[in-house]
């Protein structure tokens, strides 16, 4: 049996001089150690689906990337997190949106998948769902608050404010843009 | 946004997908990364872990049509990547990139957004860390 495994960390427009040396160096290091944890997985013979939730773990668990810890702000200056997870060979998925108090929601996911009849839950629903699960570790939500996405939510909400003053001062109303 | 994809000694295929979602969404918003076939999606010989402007993603079922593309038309892995990745997704208006993987063991990371930050470990053993290359 051969293994093989891929991951990643979000695409997006950041440009290659816009990361410090030592952002870039974390970075990689943090996509390297959570290569390593799938990867441990494999070769002691384990699922892909423990190899896969052993990979996002390691990327939730850095406030560098949007998971997890360090996700992005929603509107309102709170975190609303998804995720979801799937066994190719049976078929059976997980999957949760919108959750605000669970540690890892890529957990949360597979244990929607596993002791439930559901393939999704969302929001409060979801949160019940974690008050029945063992080992389901909870935070408040301010923990998953890093400085970097507040800067980030500013900007985007600065932003925002100029593209709605620009369409009062007479836009041609078709802007294409998004506002979430 | 975070995923991965596994293929173990059994030959099965799993994957996974995690996010904040998109900065200063609007409460309630849920995007592509929990919707089953949009951003995730394994069967037996096909896994994928999406990454991108999540509502293009939902309405192209952009996960599963890779994996469809594989299992019905025999394309390759690659090939059925790029084409929802990198044209009918940019088509619509949307961007972003995608990890797979298929049951060989081969790996397709397309993204039209500048940068993924990504990593691998192939059949073989060789690996990599890659972020705009």
């Amino acid at each position: 049996g051969r293994t093989a495994l891929v991951i990643h960390g979000g695409a997006g427009f950041v440009p290659k001089e816009s990361l410090s040396a030592a952002d870039e160096k974390e970075y990689r290091a943090t996509l390297r150690l959570a290569l390593d944890a799938g990867n441990a997985v494999l070769q002691r013979g384990g699922p892909a689906i423990d190899a896969v939730e052993a990979s996002i773990r390691v990327l939730e668990e850095s406030p560098r990337f949007n998971a997890g810890k360090g996700a992005v702000f929603n509107a309102k200056g709170g975190h609303e997190l998804d995720a979801a997870i799937m066994e190719g060979h049976t078929l059976r998925a997980g999957a949760v949106a919108g959750v605000t108090t669970v540690r890892s929601p890529i957990k949360l996911a597979r244990a929607v998948m596993e002791h439930s009849p559901h393939v999704m839950l969302a929001g409060p629903g979801a949160e019940a769902f974690a008050d029945t699960q063992k080992d389901i570790e909870r935070v408040p939500n301010s923990w998953f608050d890093t400085p970097m996405r507040r800067r980030q939510l500013e900007e985007a909400q600065r932003k925002e404010a100029e593209q709605k003053a620009a369409v009062i001062e007479g836009d041609d109303g078709n802007v294409r843009r998004y506002l979430g | 946004t975070v995923g991965a994809v596994a293929l173990d000694k059994a030959g099965h295929i799993a994957a996974g997908t995690s996010t904040g979602g998109m900065t200063n969404k609007r409460w309630g918003r849920v995007g592509d990364s929990p919707i089953i076939g949009a951003g995730t999606w394994a069967d037996d010989r096909c896994g994928v872990s999406g990454t991108g402007w999540g509502e293009y993603y939902i309405r192209t079922n952009a996960a599963r049509d890779i994996c469809a593309r594989v299992e019905y038309r025999g394309d390759s892995l690659q090939a059925a990547a790029d084409e929802v990745i990198n044209r009918i997704i940019p088509a619509m208006g949307g961007d972003g990139g995608a990890i797979a993987l298929d049951r060989d063991g081969n790996i397709a990371m397309p993204f039209n957004s500048g940068s993924m930050f990504r990593a691998w470990i192939r059949p073989d053993g060789s690996s990599g860390v890659a972020i705009h290359e």
